[in-house]
C-alpha cells in the first residue's frame, strides 16, 4: 500500500 | 506604501486561479523587489512558492516591507470582476487594513475600485535549500495537463518513470491501467512544443493524482512546465512568469 508523505518533513522551519 | 500596476489583470487572474483551490489563506509579502508568497495546502502535501518580481509590473514601488494576509476565495471574487485586459493596480498603505484593487479599462474611461479586508494569518515559513535533482524535464504545459487529467481517470496515483531520453507516466487502477511515454523532441520553429530531458540518475516516483491536477491549473500561465525530480524527495513543478515564477513542491508517495 502506498503512503503519502507530508511536505514539511523535507524542509526546515525557519 | 505599495503601488503595483499590472499592464493587464490577466496575469494576477491566472495566478490566483492556479492557487485558490489549494490554499485558502495566504500572506503576500511585498518588498521593493516584488511580491512573494509561500503557502502549504490543507493536507500538508503541496507547498506553493510564488514570486512576482517588480519586472512583471508596468510600475512598481514598495517603500517598506508589507505583509498582506489574504483570503484567496475573496480575492478571487474581486479579481473575477475585472476584465483580463484591464490595467490592474494594487495599492496598500504601510500598515494596511485593506488591499485596494483598481481596474482601468484601456479603451474607455471606466475605473472600478475594490477594497479587500486583510487578515492576520499565522504561517510558518519553511526554508527551501537549493535542492539537487536527478532529472529535469521541460515539456509543453498543456501536454503535461492532459496527461495528468487522463491518468487521474484510472487511479489516485501517478507514477513518473524517467530513463535516458523518455518519461513514462504510468497509472495502475482498479479497472485497468494506462501509460503515456514522451521522448526528447526539439521543435526549432515552435520551441514551446519541445521536450527536453536532462537525466543524471533514473527516476521512479509516485505522486497523488489529485495534487497534480491542482498543479496543472497553472497551465494558462506558461507554455512550458519544468519538472525537477530526485529520488525520495519532493518534486518541483515550475511555471515561469514574465519575471518570476509559480513553483509547486509536491511530496511523493512511498510504499508502506
Amino acid at each position: 500500500k502506498e503512503k503519502q508523505a507530508g511536505i514539511e518533513s523535507f524542509f526546515f522551519s525557519g | 506604501m505599495l503601488e503595483g500596476k499590472f499592464d493587464e489583470a490577466s496575469l494576477l487572474k491566472k495566478v490566483i486561479d492556479a492557487m485558490k483551490d489549494s490554499v485558502k489563506l495566504c500572506n503576500f509579502n511585498c518588498t521593493e523587489n516584488g511580491i512573494s508568497v509561500q503557502a502549504i495546502d490543507d493536507s500538508r502535501v503541496l507547498l506553493i512558492s510564488l514570486l512576482i518580481e517588480a519586472g512583471s509590473f508596468e510600475d512598481y514601488r514598495c517603500d517598506r516591507n508589507i505583509v498582506l494576509g489574504l483570503e484567496m476565495e475573496s480575492l478571487n471574487k474581486i479579481i473575477k470582476n475585472g476584465n483580463a485586459s484591464d490595467m490592474l493596480t494594487l495599492v496598500a498603505e504601510d500598515s494596511p487594513d485593506a488591499l485596494n484593487l483598481i481596474f482601468e479599462d484601456k479603451r474607455r474611461d471606466r475605473i472600478a475600485e475594490y477594497s479587500l479586508k486583510l487578515m492576520d494569518i499565522d504561517q510558518d515559513f519553511l526554508k527551501i535549500e537549493d535542492m539537487k535533482f536527478d532529472a529535469v524535464v521541460n515539456m509543453p504545459s498543456a501536454e503535461f495537463a492532459k496527461i495528468c487529467r487522463d491518468m487521474k481517470t484510472l487511479s489516485e496515483s501517478l507514477q513518473i518513470i524517467i530513463t535516458k531520453d523518455s518519461v513514462k507516466f504510468n497509472s495502475e487502477g482498479d479497472f485497468g491501467s494506462g501509460s503515456v511515454v514522451i521522448k526528447s523532441f526539439t521543435d526549432l520553429e515552435k520551441t514551446e512544443e519541445s521536450v527536453r530531458i536532462t537525466l543524471e540518475k533514473p527516476i521512479n516516483l509516485t505522486f497523488g493524482a489529485k495534487y497534480l491536477n491542482d498543479i496543472i491549473k497553472s497551465t494558462p500561465l506558461a507554455s512550458q512546465v519544468t519538472i525537477k525530480l530526485c529520488d525520495k524527495q519532493p518534486a518541483l513543478f515550475e511555471y515561469q512568469l514574465p519575471s518570476g515564477y509559480l513553483r509547486f513542491y509536491l511530496a511523493p508517495k512511498f510504499e508502506d
